[in-house]
């Protein structure tokens, strides 16, 4: 991690993703949901970082839903 | 077990709209378990910081197999102002570039992008109230800052929690606005004759303040940010002291020989201005070196070698806010490992009360341009500008020299398969080289 966050617990037991499968999404307690475009965008962008740009099932337009 | 979703709360305003401010609260709490992961955060801000750190535990392994660590983080900076300054006059830089170091500064929690946008060479930014700054002031046509092009960089910004702070630097540094704005720079004098040269801003007419109150109205509009840098540093004082009406108006204001205090008599009418804009100043210590009254608040960044230490304590002991950037100008390159000799830095280590400390808002890495352009400003920047990035952000405590090493080596490896031209630490290799 960069930088070193303030706290970090992990454990060895390790956690499967694929990327067909996984979607950000908003809980049904926050206050912001999928009006907020400031976290829409973010989710794009990091769904690309994390399983790369040719990974996105939806198209550029979409965030990927359950 | 898989990890199928991320589940992300905001649990208060989220601040959707907002812009980000010296305030944004950017902490959040990363519960990594499955199948459903948590993110909270008070804003969105701190969402953004949790994603960075979200993605950074996922890797992909040989196989092609993603997979993270059941993780449990909680986090928050420990300084609210952590910056790039980026230089746009000494070489144009084009808006996809600076878009580019936006995405590197999310990547590594930087969250304030310092535009100092024009100086003595150029004078890239269009004005909308004053057209022929830029018209006459920019190295071309094509090579200018458009309202548009501005508008741009400050909602992409924002997407990442970053402000952009804007910086009109006066009265030196200023020869391209006279290129486009008669009558704004002082004539230099030679042997009481008129040299046909120029030199700072001219200090003494009404003119002068009725064209920065014009032009200041308006950065105060196009830049949302509750600051304005107004720069004071490197003010060359020959021209002043050539000139016979400057000289006449430093006799009648009881300046004597001082042309600090000119300086000074300069800097409060803008300071002012400025605060009649409900917006703050950022300076350059020269401006409270020269003893000159400061309107509370005024933050100053210090950025000279010679008694750093001393000044830190100085000008907190005076109550004012600090940024400091002395020990962190990436624009000077040397052979080797640098990087290290910025993470070691502790922006506390001076003497002064918890109180002093308390004004020590942040820092900022700076790339000064006359070396740089968009040719080599990313690998120049990165990952050097991520030894400072962590030196801001984590704690105190954080030191480790080697364990850094290796993290930072990963991390370059990540920015690189991100599309940033980071330049390597040591020998090695990414597993994505040819991603930029």
């Amino acid at each position: 991690l960069w930088p070193l966050p303030v706290s970090v617990r992990t454990t060895p037991r390790l956690l499967y993703l694929s990327p067909g499968n996984f979607f950000f999404g908003h809980s049904p307690s926050s206050k912001a949901g999928p009006s907020c475009a400031v976290l829409q965008e973010a989710f794009r962008r990091y769904y690309a970082y994390i399983f790369g740009f040719d990974k996105w099932p939806l198209g550029s337009d979409n965030v990927p839903r359950k | 077990m898989e990890l199928q979703k991320l589940e992300v709360s905001v649990i208060m305003d989220p601040e959707c709209d907002s812009f980000p401010s010296i305030t944004s609260d950017e902490s959040y709490n990363l519960l990594v378990q499955g199948p459903v992961a948590t993110l909270t955060a008070n804003r969105v801000w701190g969402v953004l910081r949790g994603l960075e750190t979200f993605s950074q535990l996922i890797y992909q392994h040989s196989s092609g197999t993603f997979t993270a660590n059941e993780s449990n983080i909680v986090d928050s900076p420990r300084f609210p102002h952590r910056g790039i300054l980026i230089d746009t006059s000494r070489h144009f830089l084009p808006v996809k570039t600076i878009l580019k170091t936006l995405d590197a500064m999310a990547f590594n929690k930087f969250n304030v992008l310092h535009w100092h946008i024009v100086d003595d060479q150029s004078f890239p930014y269009q004005s909308i109230t004053f057209p022929e700054l830029s018209n006459k002031g920019s190295y071309s046509l094509s090579h200018v800052y458009t309202p548009n092009d501005v508008r741009t960089v400050i909602e992409y910004a924002r997407f990442r929690g970053i402000r952009v702070l804007p910086e009109f630097d006066s009265p030196g540094h200023t020869a391209s606005w006279g290129k486009g704005q008669k009558d704004v720079l002082t004539p230099c004098y030679h042997s009481r004759e008129p040299s046909e040269t120029f030199g700072p801003i001219n200090p003494i007419l009404n003119s002068t303040y009725s064209f920065l109150s014009k032009l200041f109205k308006e950065i105060s509009t196009v830049f949302p940010d509750k600051f304005i840098h107004l720069g004071g540093d490197e003010v060359d004082f020959n021209c002043w002291k050539s000139n016979p009406a400057v000289l006449h108006f430093m006799r009648n204001k009881g300046f004597g020989k001082k042309f600090e205090k000119l300086q000074s008599f300069y800097m409060q009418k803008v300071s002012n201005m400025i605060s009649a804009m409900k917006k703050r100043s950022i300076v350059w210590q020269e401006v409270y070196d020269d003893e000159g009254k400061l309107t509370p608040g005024t933050v100053v960044q210090v950025w000279k070698k010679h008694n750093f230490h001393m000044k830190l304590r100085k000008i907190t002991a005076a109550g004012f806010p600090v940024i400091i950037s002395t020990p962190w100008y990436l624009d000077l390159i040397s052979y080797g490992e640098d990087w290290t000799g910025y993470y070691s830095v502790e922006p506390l280590n001076f003497a002064g009360t918890p109180e002093q400390k308390q004004l020590v808002i942040g820092g900022e890495a700076c790339i000064w341009g006359e070396y740089v352009d968009a040719t080599n400003l990313t690998p120049r920047l990165w990952p050097r500008a991520s030894a400072v990035g962590e030196r801001l952000w984590s704690h105190q405590d954080v030191t480790d020299l080697e364990d850094a090493y290796r993290r930072l080596t990963r991390h370059r490896c990540r920015m690189v398969g991100r599309g940033i031209a980071a330049q390597p630490l040591l020998p090695g290799y990414c597993e994505y080289e040819g991603r930029m």
